[in-house]
């Protein structure tokens, strides 16, 4: 089923999605026959269910990813006939980093549904280096879109003026071991020990 | 502002206010999300104090309490105000957990996300009067109790049972075993004065499967556990420290009749029971929650990827040329593999997750109308995309924590926090595989009908593939 219909897959975020819809397809309908083997061979439906249960996970996996990735794709070429040009490219980069980012995480289900080959695996990764160079220069502007306050993230290496360092000491000095120089087990247990009386 | 960091900023290609409003949806909506936040963050100064780190298990508890009842009043100042209303709560409360106000969760959430909307799932119009406008102003709090200690996803097998008594027009709750005791409710341990039970009904001497009741279990005026019931909280946990999640079990605890949620089955006051109309009708409940759950994901990812890749930016080590000054960690290409995809991936499961809310809503009509078309196409869609969800955000919280080494292991970093809230959902409301399985089920009964049926629309593509 798969043979010509994924032809331009490896280059476009279209055909990723639909060789991840050929990899669902396949693995929902490889349980369907190893569940069938394995009642015609005597097991029961539900034994048989049991016995599959780890591939049919992968199968709900898979169909999930498609979801994921269609819906993603869908709506992002909805958005863009109302954005501007340059966020357009943007959410443009985004679908194609997470779309090809799966196609290389799960290369070995498009390597055994998909006639993928060699050279387009190795095309994929290219894809996958040249897209993150092209996020690189907003990525920080992609979070700041977020608009989350410090208020709401509440973190010392989050805060939107950058002052990591300062605040880790700032949040350092809360621990309630710093608020006095000498902490009483010195003399309870660390000096007797220190110096052989214990 | 850092130097570089503000040098990020200058160089970005696109305008970020335009992303903002698209993500939420719209200029209008932003406003409304930026004036709620300003409601929830104007009275920051009283949630100051020791860091939670610090205090005892107890002490956290009494602080999340403090907090969430300063929290939960500014809700009800916006109740009030008109600018929250049935439809929009999700928002807010989602919003308002999502905070780091209440920054390991809060024994209140429960009341919000499952208690309030179960009695509009499941209560009749009489119920819904009775019980909401109270629930709607906290004059009482409630918890939702369906996990037993013996008995997770699969709930068929839940062993408490509610047994009518036609006499005196009661049912009679019980936990017959240790592990029929309900199990981790939110909020059950010692805030809520009310929850909702999931037990088996007993009528007539016939069980007719689970069904939903509400139940009071401690005095609405000196806070006591109502006699017959063992209720308590379940202890120390990985994350969550302050929801204050909850045990309890009964022994032939009695309540009204009219405290079964009788929206769609019911049992008359001879002890007739009435089926319902569809046994999935209760499926809703569970969906709406699933679809909190990815919304809280994006939430919590999107936090996360700010922290690192701010971080990122600032952070200098090593040099990527000999002689040249150390670089931001932010330019190895294995930092920006770790973190992009993370900002990807949060976009997706918003996208994703606003696509399932429509759905959710659209097939809920239809239930009015009496079509259940779509209702196992959609509880097999909710189940797949909590489990990938959770459990993909739970793998990117934990690359962000690594994007940022050593410091991000800081408590202070707010990463291992949201680690802990992020891996819980991973198991809470269907534990993951569980879930998987269910959507292979729906999966699996489409597959075997490809040449009958008319395929649903997430389906469809199982067709044409």
């Amino acid at each position: 089923a798969a043979d010509g219909f994924c032809d331009s897959w490896s280059n476009t975020t279209d055909g990723i999605i639909r060789g991840f819809q050929v990899v669902a397809m396949r693995k929902i309908g490889q349980c369907v026959t190893v569940m069938t083997n394995r009642v015609n061979r005597g097991m029961s439906f539900e034994d048989a269910w049991n016995m599959t249960s780890v591939q049919l996970v992968a199968a709900a996996e898979a169909h999930c990813r498609v979801i994921i990735m269609s819906t993603f794709l869908e709506e992002v070429q909805e958005m863009s006939r109302t954005v501007s040009p340059q966020l357009k490219d943007v959410l443009y980069q985004l679908v194609e980093l997470y779309c090809v980012y799966w196609a290389l995480e799960k290369l070995s289900d498009l390597l055994l549904y998909t006639p993928i080959s060699q050279k387009e695996v190795e095309l994929l990764r290219l894809w996958y280096e040249e897209t993150l160079t092209k996020l690189r220069p907003n990525a920080v502007g992609l979070v700041d879109a977020f608009d989350l306050r410090d208020e709401m993230l509440q973190s010392t290496l989050g805060s939107y003026d950058g002052r990591v360092y300062e605040r880790l000491m700032e949040e350092a000095m809360k621990s309630p071991l710093n608020a006095e120089p000498v902490n009483h087990t010195f003399h309870k247990y660390l000096k007797p020990f220190m110096q052989g009386k214990l | 502002i850092n130097q570089d960091l503000q040098r990020e900023r200058d160089k970005c290609t696109f305008n970020i206010q335009e992303l903002t409003t698209l993500i939420d949806g719209g200029p209008e909506k932003t406003r409304e999300r930026k004036d709620r936040e300003n409601v929830m963050l104007s009275k920051r100064e009283v949630f100051d104090g020791v860091p939670e780190e610090y205090l005892s298990h107890k002490e956290r508890y009494e602080n999340a309490i403090r907090n969430s009842v300063i929290a939960f009043s500014l809700v009800r100042k916006m109740q009030e105000e008109g600018k929250t209303s049935i439809s929009n709560y999700r928002d807010v409360v989602g919003g308002l957990l999502g905070s780091s106000v209440l920054r390991d969760g809060s024994p209140l959430g429960l009341h919000y996300i499952m208690f309030m909307p179960a009695i509009l799932n499941q209560g009749n119009e009489e119920q819904q009067e009775k019980w909401l406008p109270r629930a709607w102003n906290c004059s009482i709090i409630g918890s939702y109790a369906q996990t037993e200690l013996g008995h997770g996803t699969f709930i068929r097998g839940l062993e408490t049972t509610a047994t009518y008594d036609a006499a005196a027009k009661q049912f009679v709750l019980h936990s017959p075993t240790l592990t029929a005791y309900k199990w981790w409710p939110g909020g059950l341990g010692q805030t809520a004065n009310y929850c909702i039970v999931v037990a088996q009904l007993y009528t007539k001497g016939q069980c007719h499967g689970i069904h939903s009741f509400i139940i009071q279990v401690r005095d609405e005026e000196t806070h006591m556990p109502l006699p017959g019931l063992k209720i308590g909280e379940i202890g120390a946990k990985l994350g969550l420290n302050a929801v204050n999640n909850g045990f309890l079990g009964f022994d032939n605890f009695r309540i009204p009749r009219t405290n079964m949620l009788m929206k769609h089955a019911q049992v008359l006051e001879d002890g007739t029971y009435v089926k319902s109309r569809h046994s999935k009708l209760n499926y809703g409940a569970m969906v709406f929650v699933r679809v909190v759950i990815v919304f809280d994901m994006v939430n919590y990812l999107s936090k996360a990827v700010t922290i690192a890749i701010r971080f990122s930016a600032v952070r200098r080590q090593c040099q990527l040329k000999a002689g040249e000054a150390e670089c931001q960690i932010l330019d190895y290409v294995t930092q920006q593999h770790k973190l992009l995809v993370c900002v990807a991936a949060a976009h997706a499961f918003r996208i994703t997750a606003n696509k399932l809310w429509v759905t959710f809503n659209e097939v809920n009509e239809q239930l009015v109308e009496g079509n259940m078309q779509r209702l196992p196409e959609l509880h097999a869609l909710a189940c797949c995309l909590k489990a990938v969800t959770t459990a993909d955000t739970a793998a990117c919280v934990e690359r962000c924590r690594l994007a940022c080494g050593g410091h991000g292991y800081m408590m202070s970093s707010s990463l291992p926090l949201t680690y802990g809230l992020v891996t819980a959902a991973c198991t809470y409301e269907g534990e993951n595989t569980v879930l998987l399985l269910q959507t292979a089920r729906f999966l699996v009964k489409t597959y075997q009908q490809l040449d009958s049926k008319t395929l649903t629309p997430t389906v469809a593509y199982l067709k044409s593939a």
